[in-house]
């Protein structure tokens, strides 16, 4: 089961942060 | 969240920048504010930087001068240009990161760093950076961002 934990933690971590790419923020937008 | 394990991923994190000052020792302020000078370098200008002392040793007292300015600058830059008050954070405690190096204190500093770097105007160089970084230093990260946009209130 390990590798799909594995799959299931990074797939969190690139929604996170992709969705940090496209978040507005006073600066970027 | 765990604020040793926060201190310890984050400083890896500030490694990042690749700066070359002669002492790394994050605990003085110095490399900070290179760090924030290449996250902003229009508000963390020049001028702000000149107001750092680089040359502090064991002085606790110049740690802590520049820890204060550290911490004033990043508060000014949320609120002049991200447009973002930190409310309901606990704020890092300058005197007991110059005087005793404390690591839970230090990582609540590298945080808001952290909130700066992925709000600014290069953000996307950065959160592209953490992806490519170790899984569990992406999640130290995540965490840290998350807990900051908790605090956020614009």
């Amino acid at each position: 089961d390990g590798p799909k934990a594995n799959a299931a933690s990074e797939g969190v971590l690139a929604n996170f942060f992709n969705s940090l790419l496209n978040k507005k923020t006073g600066a970027a937008s | 969240m765990d604020k040793e394990h926060l201190s310890e991923s984050l400083s890896i994190w500030v490694r990042t920048f690749n700066i070359d000052v002669p002492n790394t020792d994050l605990t003085d302020g110095v490399l900070m504010s290179h760090v924030l000078h290449q996250i902003a370098p229009a508000f963390f200008s020049e001028t702000w930087m000149s107001k750092i002392k680089t040359d502090v040793e064991s002085n606790w007292r110049l740690k802590v001068s520049n820890l204060k300015k550290i911490l004033k600058g990043i508060l000014e830059y949320y609120a002049e240009v991200l447009g973002q008050q930190i409310t309901d954070f606990h704020m890092p405690d300058v005197n007991a990161i110059g005087e005793r190096a404390d690591e839970k204190e230090l990582g609540r500093l590298l945080q808001l760093i952290l909130g700066c770097a992925v709000n600014c105007e290069e953000k996307q160089e950065y959160i592209q950076r953490i992806m490519g970084m170790e899984e569990s230093v992406q999640h130290v990260v995540m965490n840290a961002i998350q807990e900051l946009m908790q605090k956020e209130t614009p």
